[in-house]
């Protein structure tokens, strides 16, 4: 089982 | 007041031939370095940032910054309507709530205009850091294509390994698994036919094959991708964009729960 990471997790908001 | 005329006019077809399925809705940013978007998929899981330089527009006018929310699968159904060797020009005005595209036959003996409606999207900007990656592969884009759609067939992600003996393609499915080595090899005819791998360190990560094979959407764009690897970052897939640009796809990996 893997889980999918989002973008959100490693780039932050400007 | 908005004025950009691209000469290669069907690179702007293939440009939204590669994002209208990962993308619905997205702002275009004109400023004075060039024509940009960046958006994510809706599942927030890929991001994909294009950049189309002024330098590259035979006419750049962009008397302030603007930014355009376009719904990119009308936008690629307007572009549809141009030939791939027509003259696009995109045109708007400051406070326009429609865009128009402008579509010229090389030899000018058919002029077509094509006003498409603007919409406000609240749209995240990201800042992505500079990265240094642990292993760098340049590959035929044809080929990473081929090697996506048929890993697909088998499994629903893919395990991208890279070490000394070259890049590995891996999936595992309910019918069996399937293993793709790539090795470096620049004895080929033509640059373009070349598999270069730059590695620091060896890496291995895995990814949704529904992204990757969206990504490759934008094959048509350039005969090579450049796909780079971290094990603590989100892999970046890149096309560049003639000589005026490129569009950087990024896919956040998934990992043992």
């Amino acid at each position: 089982p893997c889980l999918q990471r989002r973008i959100l997790d490693y780039f932050n908001e400007n | 007041m908005l004025e950009l005329r691209l000469v290669q006019g069907g690179l702007l077809k293939k440009v939204l031939d590669s994002l209208k399925d990962l993308v619905n809705d997205a702002n275009f940013d004109c400023s004075a370095t060039g024509f940009s978007l960046q958006a994510m998929d809706s599942s927030h899981v890929a991001l994909v940032a294009l950049l189309l330089r002024s330098e590259g527009f035979e006419h750049y006018r962009c008397d302030r910054n603007l930014s355009l929310g376009m719904n990119l699968s009308n936008m690629a159904k307007m572009l549809k309507c141009a030939g791939n060797d027509d003259i696009v020009t995109i045109k708007a005005d400051d406070a326009a709530d429609s865009v128009t595209f402008m579509f010229e036959s090389p030899n000018q003996d058919k002029i077509a205009d094509f006003d498409m409606k603007l919409m406000d999207i609240d749209s995240e900007h990201l800042g992505i850091p500079e990265a240094e990656f642990q292993a760098i592969v340049r590959m035929p884009s044809a080929e990473f294509a081929r090697i996506c759609k048929d890993l697909s067939t088998i499994g629903d992600t893919v395990v991208i390994s890279v070490t000394k003996e070259g890049v590995k393609f891996s999936t595992r499915g309910d019918i069996g698994t399937a293993n793709i080595v790539c090795r470096h090899n620049t004895s080929v005819d033509k640059p373009e036919e070349a598999t270069i791998i730059e590695m620091e360190e060896t890496v291995s990560l895995t990814f949704a094959l529904r992204y990757m094979n969206s990504f490759t959407k934008a094959t048509p764009l350039a005969n090579q991708v450049t796909i780079s690897l971290s094990s603590d970052l989100p892999v970046v897939v890149e096309y560049k964009v003639a000589e005026m640009g490129h569009i950087r796809f990024y896919l956040a990996p998934k990992i043992e729960e």
